[in-house]
């Protein structure tokens, strides 16, 4: 991954997957290659959210968050132990 | 843990809980930096067959197999892509790119949940005794999310995803991260959907305090831990040249002690740094230091370290000293040289003999452990406090357990202070921090969740709330060390935890996903947010009208604006609160009592008297605050108990003006 990129949560409304994907997955991972080609997933959530991990620049970010099905897309964020 | 089974009751207490064949299917899951799986805390003789239920794995990698889990550690995952796609790759001489705990934290707080019991365990003859975490019959399953440079939301969402379909029954979460609405907080989302499959998330409150809005995992289906202290001490007393002693605390223990007086020295007079006073490296003058007692200010670096840079310049010993941040709160620490920490007044005082006396001394003298200190349980000052900084109107923190001086397992690789320079090796440490208060009530849920296995994630929680204490055995309040003063619900929530009073509640305040979803609709959440948080599309009713005072909360946080008492145009206002009980014990009729915020509130209960005839039968009530205009600064606290002469379903009530 480049400096440009960060990590992203990518929330997705698995109501609204369209008919033509089996799989929530392959969903997810279309609208990952919709912003870019060489972008990987970190991770797939199915049962804390629904969605995914990705590496991406903010203006990838941007744009993914216009498509329809996306839910939100937050930035990772740093915990500490108490 | 050696002293908290006695403190909490659970030593007497054997009978009431569940046999450990119940309470063998209870697994508990920690979200931490990992496990040191040879820890004699996770001992499995006399574990039964790992549930049938579980479906997680002892995941392999750097100095750790499959082979490391056992009947009683049944779960071992880590989670790095979001750490390592940010921090870059882990450096396996540094860190196990495993399950494997590097670091202590991780095996302190999975052995305090449900370690089991371990004979003779101390820290170098400290805390000595049988040790064993709450729910000894528990299961453990830890999930790695923390690594030398933090715990990044992607690998704790991931181990949150995975904990849910392993099918853990509590998880415990000793770590936070700011402020942020609930639907940005991927702790809470992740927290939501575990509540949803029956999981109850235990989340330490925050080392904050004892700042106001200090919190962090404030959502309300988390129970947010806060800690207290226990009634033990290690005393090591600081004589001064001047014939005064003073009272210290230190866990060192060495070949050295300091058999006579030495002289004794300020750092901020041995350096030529401007902060000298705090000893960070490499800012004392080893020629002034030499051979001396250096009293350090705490501040900024870790208090450990500090003693590490006397040492290394050649001091004697150290006394650290407490100020403002922390006043009189003592914390013990396995320092590497003789050293004793005092609080803010001793110091203070301290500091004035070092500076009249041309020559100061100083000695100091270890006295091992005491306990039946009184009083205690004591509101911890660094404890993390109210008022929610996300929603004002649910009291967090929920509860407090103890958390200051808490002896638990601990890692191979690293000694008791986690510095690099400490060589020894310990099987259990003494640490404290609301990461210790929150494992207790971990273990406590699950030996509830063995005793009551068809109890909600929040019936557990109202169980653990609404027997919780504020008074002492002799009636007094009980106190907050940051002002010396008894605590209020913003500091102690609903009070001290008593797991024996939780296991036979009487009555529970009940609450299920749609209800929060409902609270999510008080605070006009967009569809798009609680679909974030919900994992699915809720529309709130528009017919309805959602209160967030109306969630089924067992404590009540009552927050009156300017706003609203000039729209009354009364000089006063009022506020509901609706509230369902349901009833967990046997027939019996339950009158309220409430104990009066002030008479600058009247409070009043509609019905006074709620009668259950059967098990699990459910009543409502209605309470109404009316007060006037106050200041934003001024705060009330009282309570509202129901009982039926047997049970007392307490619920602290705080009262504030904005």
């Amino acid at each position: 991954s480049t400096s440009e990129e960060s990590t992203f949560i990518i929330h997705m409304a698995k109501s609204q997957m369209p008919d033509s994907f089996d799989d929530h997955t392959h969903w997810y991972s279309s609208s990952l290659k919709s912003v870019s080609e060489s972008a990987e997933m970190l991770y797939v959530y199915n049962n804390a959210v629904h969605g995914y991990a990705a590496r991406l620049t903010k203006k990838e970010a941007e744009s993914i968050q216009k498509q329809r099905g996306i839910l939100s897309v937050m930035p990772e964020m740093k915990y500490e132990l108490h | 843990t050696t002293r908290t089974p006695l403190f909490l009751g659970l030593d007497r207490s054997a009978d009431f809980f569940p046999e450990s064949n119940a309470m063998g299917d209870v697994i508990v899951g920690v979200l931490d930096t990992g496990v040191w799986p040879e820890s004699k805390s996770f001992d499995d003789s006399g574990f039964g067959p790992i549930p049938a239920s579980w479906k997680g794995e002892c995941e392999s990698g750097t100095n750790f197999s499959s082979k490391n889990c056992n009947r009683k550690l049944i779960g071992a995952r880590y989670f790095a892509k979001g750490y390592e796609s940010t921090m870059g790759l882990i450096d396996e001489t540094k860190e196990s790119k495993s399950p494997r705990d590097d670091d202590g934290h991780g095996t302190h707080t999975s052995t305090t949940a449900a370690g089991s019991v371990v004979q003779g365990a101390s820290l170098f003859g400290f805390a000595s005794g049988s040790a064993r975490g709450m729910a000894t019959h528990a299961r453990v399953a830890v999930y790695k999310v923390c690594w030398i440079g933090g715990c990044f939301s992607s690998d704790i969402l991931a181990a949150l995803d995975k904990a849910i379909d392993d099918n853990v029954n509590v998880l415990s979460l000793s770590l936070g991260g700011g402020n942020s609405d609930y639907y940005r907080d991927s702790v809470a989302i992740g927290a939501f959907a575990a509540m949803e499959k029956g999981i109850l998330v235990s989340c330490s409150a925050g080392n904050s305090g004892p700042s106001p809005y200090s919190l962090s995992n404030v959502a309300p289906w988390i129970t947010t831990v806060g800690a207290g202290t226990l009634d033990r001490d290690f005393p090591a007393y600081l004589s001064l040249g001047n014939g005064k002693n003073f009272s210290g605390v230190s866990l060192y223990k060495g070949a050295m002690s300091l058999s006579k007086m030495l002289p004794f020295v300020y750092a901020g007079n041995a350096s030529n740094s401007t902060n000298g006073n705090l000893c960070m490296m490499g800012t004392l003058i080893p020629e002034q230091v030499k051979g001396k007692i250096v009293l350090c200010d705490r501040g900024l670096n870790p208090r450990v370290q500090k003693g590490s840079v006397v040492k290394a310049a050649g001091g004697a010993g150290m006394v650290l000293a407490n100020t403002a941040a922390n006043g009189d709160e003592l914390v013990a620490d396995a320092h590497l040289l003789p050293a004793t920490t005092v609080g803010q007044t001793t110091g203070e005082a301290i500091k004035k003999y070092l500076t009249s006396d041309p020559n100061p001394t100083a000695t100091i003298l270890f006295e091992g452990t005491k306990v039946g200190i009184k009083p205690s349980p004591v509101v911890a000052s660094f404890s993390s406090r109210g008022p929610n900084s996300i929603t004002q109107e649910i009291l967090k923190p929920d509860i407090i357990a103890p958390g200051v001086n808490i002896i638990a397992g601990w890692t191979g690789a690293v000694g008791p202070t986690g510095l690099a320079e400490d060589n020894r090796r310990v099987g259990f440490n003494i640490i404290s921090g609301t990461s210790m208060s929150c494992p207790h009530v971990s273990g406590l849920a699950a030996l509830l969740k063995g005793a009551h296995p068809d109890w909600s994630p929040a019936a557990i929680r109202s169980a653990l709330m609404t027997t919780a204490y504020t008074v002492y055995k002799n009636g007094g309040a009980l106190q907050d060390v940051a002002t010396g003063k008894p605590s209020t619900p913003f500091d102690h929530g609903a009070g001290h935890v008593d797991p024996v009073a939780a296991l036979n509640p009487g009555l529970v305040y009940d609450l299920k996903a749609e209800d929060y979803l409902n609270f999510l609709c008080a605070l006009n959440y967009t569809s798009t947010q609680i679909n974030s948080i919900a994992r699915r599309p809720f529309s709130c009713d528009t017919s309805k009208k959602f209160s967030v005072t109306d969630l089924n909360y067992p404590s009540f946080a009552v927050v009156f604006s300017e706003q609203m008492i000039a729209d009354s145009g009364s000089g006063s206002s009022s506020i509901k609160h609706i509230r369902t009980v349901t009833n967990v014990g046997p027939a019996g009729l339950y009158k309220v009592n409430v104990i009066s915020p002030s008479n600058l509130v009247k409070v009043t209960v509609e019905p006074e008297t709620l009668a259950f005839t059967r098990t699990n039968e459910q009543k409502s009530y209605t309470v109404t605050f009316t007060a006037p205009s106050m200041p934003s600064t001024k705060n009330v606290n009282g309570r509202i108990e129901w009982s039926d002469g047997k049970h007392v379903v307490s619920s602290p009530v705080a009262i504030s003006w904005t």
